[in-house]
């Protein structure tokens, strides 16, 4: 995937995803 | 803040579990990184659930990883 978002960001209440879509 | 345990977490499911520690680390983090803190709990929910567990009693041992995670960012954003 895209580096340009990484690291994923975390917001609290929006199930985590992890790298998984990156 | 509620205490996060081993027990309550071990007791729900996998990506509950990451929630859960984001929820315990993003405070923690906003308290010395409040631009950066979403991002820096991003990248230390990577780390296994267990050395985050040990963390979460081990202070010293999170923030030598916080400090981690922010040179990769910034040396990424650089």
């Amino acid at each position: 995937g895209s580096s340009i978002n990484w690291p994923p960001e975390f917001h609290p209440g929006v199930p985590w995803k992890g790298l998984q879509n990156i | 803040q509620e205490p996060l345990t081993a027990s309550m977490l071990t007791s729900a499911p996998p990506q509950e579990q990451k929630q859960m520690l984001g929820k315990w680390l993003l405070p923690l983090i906003q308290a010395m990184h409040p631009a950066l803190a979403g991002k820096i709990t991003g990248m230390l929910l990577e780390i296994d659930n267990s050395e985050l567990l040990h963390m979460l009693e081990c202070p010293q041992s999170l923030w030598s990883k916080v400090d981690e995670a922010v040179a990769m960012l910034q040396a990424h954003q650089a």
